[in-house]
């Protein structure tokens, strides 16, 4: 089992490099293991360093930088080992209007994965396959209606532009 | 193994049988504030045998169970399905269709189902080991915890790494 | 000190009940104290019951109802005790588009008091009297710059619909 | 008394003199992810003797200082100063406006201005008292802390009515 979690670890490490420069437009992101302890007593670290700026403490990260960088994470996690469906509940809160984009495009390269997706953003809706609204007409039961988005490729929303 | 459906039946604000059908590609779910999306994402939480009930940010077990609303009276049970495409037979489960359901009564008595015969959580458990779908560390991101894999401290990260090896 | 702090949370008691009911177009709040123990040592308890909803304890809320819940408890405080600013950072994510508007309008009650309002959101944009963007045309090294919004009064962020 | 200025120099990414006017009304801040919005907001928390590390993000109280990037070196110390008008003398302080100000060089050391004179963060707070505006604890919404009022023990929630009383 100290192998099977070492060789999990390093799998993920390779896609959440490469995820995170992709989800970023550059910079660079690892797991950092101490050497010195036990696989199964150590703990995982997280670097991340967004372009343009230097390596600083994953607490130094914007509240849209942070999201973006557990998105690289979860999605590298997933590549090492496929799930037949992820759940994100309002994950875009804090992002702007670029990483709206980079989250969704990324979403859909997962194509074995089946995503779920709650969000307030018309710019993710358009990004939907399947959209479904669920509303309270009757207070206090819901209910799923049809949501139809007036035209679906247009309908953006316009965040602060980034 | 794809997720084909969802079905809530007294499960939270869901007082009627609704069902959402989950095509391959991305599904987005919207509404307004208290509409019930995130009462969705509870149900997917709670039918993969979730234990903790502040996690499905209540009381006790039976919270989960439609409470009543201005035109409505409680019910006395919650009801919720996920369905999966097994024709790759990649389940244990001699059957096209895998639906795992899980109830719970007034009386806080509860049960889980495999296409329809009673099952107990651990066969749940064992049904998916292979697949990955019942770990949920990583498969449901709740609201406001998107950074969650940041902020845990390095041992709990070990954690998730140890259910995805 | 016993009597002020009873008069205090009497008063932005008031006001709660007011700014609950204003911000969610209906409903009721309420601040609860244990009558059997000192004001002191006791617990200050909140109750609200958006509109159409049953009373149920206040963590079954939504995210957006937690939220606007917490923005009337907070100008509530506000109206009680006058304070000269209030710094708001992203306060609105997890509003939808009628709980944004909701949310502008209140502020604009409060003349008395300078709101800072950070958001992504252009429709809490359209609601600034001053309008600042902060960058990094430089990687790492932030500037203020002037921001002008195409038409300040249409520049509506179009969340998907409530 | 009103705010009419915050002024940063060297504090976290704003590297140059950056000032933000605050006419009365409603002030907004827009810009992309980590473009340095929230770091305006902790300039503002700093400057009012904020003396929590955590709550600043950093780990050290010198993480304030601007620390270099791509074509900048690092600094040597940060200030930050928040300007009031004081026309209507509610202040005790004889002069049309108060500036208070505050610096921390690379040593650790610190040191907090009332219009240019050293002061100490007590005399900062006692100028403030009559107004609220020193009392943090519901003047500054940190990012992703809305609902603090609503999670936090009722015990800590009448902590927050002590300070407004
Ligand atoms: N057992 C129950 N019976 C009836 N209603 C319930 C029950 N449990 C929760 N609710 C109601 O469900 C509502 C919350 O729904 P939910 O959290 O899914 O909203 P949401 O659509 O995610 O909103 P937001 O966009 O604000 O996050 C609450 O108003 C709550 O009263
Ligand atoms: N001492 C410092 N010197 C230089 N840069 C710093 C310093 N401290 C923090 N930073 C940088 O500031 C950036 C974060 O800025 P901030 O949190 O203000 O972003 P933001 O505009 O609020 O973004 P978001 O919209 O994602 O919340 C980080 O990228 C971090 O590297
Ligand atoms: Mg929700
Ligand atoms: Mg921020």
């Amino acid at each position: 089992s100290r192998r099977l979690l070492g060789d999990t670890i390093e799998t993920v490490r390779g896609h959440f490099r490469e995820l995170f420069t992709r989800v970023f437009g550059g910079g660079q992101a690892d797991i950092v293991l101490d050497p010195d302890v036990d696989l199964l007593e150590t703990s995982v670290e997280i670097v991340a360093r967004p372009p343009g700026k230097e390596p600083r403490g994953i607490g130094l990260l914007s509240g849209g930088e942070k999201t973006m960088t557990c998105v690289a994470l979860l999605l590298a996690i997933f590549r090492s080992r496929p799930n037949p469906f992820c759940v994100l509940d309002e994950v875009d809160a804090a992002l702007d209007e670029a990483n709206v984009d980079r989250f969704t495009d990324v979403l859909k390269d997962f194509r074995d994965t089946q995503f779920i997706v709650v969000t307030h953003s018309k710019k993710t809706m358009s990004a939907a396959t399947t959209l479904y609204g669920v509303t309270m007409e009757e207070s206090g039961v819901s209910k799923r209606v049809a949501v139809r988005l007036e035209n679906r490729a247009v309908a953006a929303r316009p965040r602060a532009a980034a | 193994t794809r997720l084909t459906a969802l079905e809530l039946c007294g499960f939270k604000s869901f007082a009627d049988r609704t069902r959402f059908e989950f095509p391959p590609g991305i599904t987005v779910v919207v509404g307004p504030n208290g509409s019930g999306k995130s009462n969705v994402v509870d149900a997917i939480k709670w039918v993969l045998g979730e234990q903790s009930v502040r996690s499905l940010r209540g009381r006790d077990m039976t919270d989960v169970i439609f409470a009543g609303s201005a035109g409505r009276k409680p019910l006395n049970a919650a009801e919720t399905s996920l369905c999966f495409d097994n024709t790759a037979r990649r389940l244990p489960v001699e059957a096209d269709e895998v639906r795992i359901t899980r109830r719970v009564y007034r009386s806080g008595e509860g049960e889980y189902l495999i296409n329809g015969e009673v099952a107990r959580l651990r066969d749940i458990r064992e049904l998916f080991s292979g697949t990955g779908a019942a770990t949920e560390a990583y498969s449901v991101i709740e609201q406001g915890r998107v950074d969650a894999l940041l902020v845990a401290s390095g041992r709990d990260r070990r954690a998730v790494f140890e259910e995805a090896a």
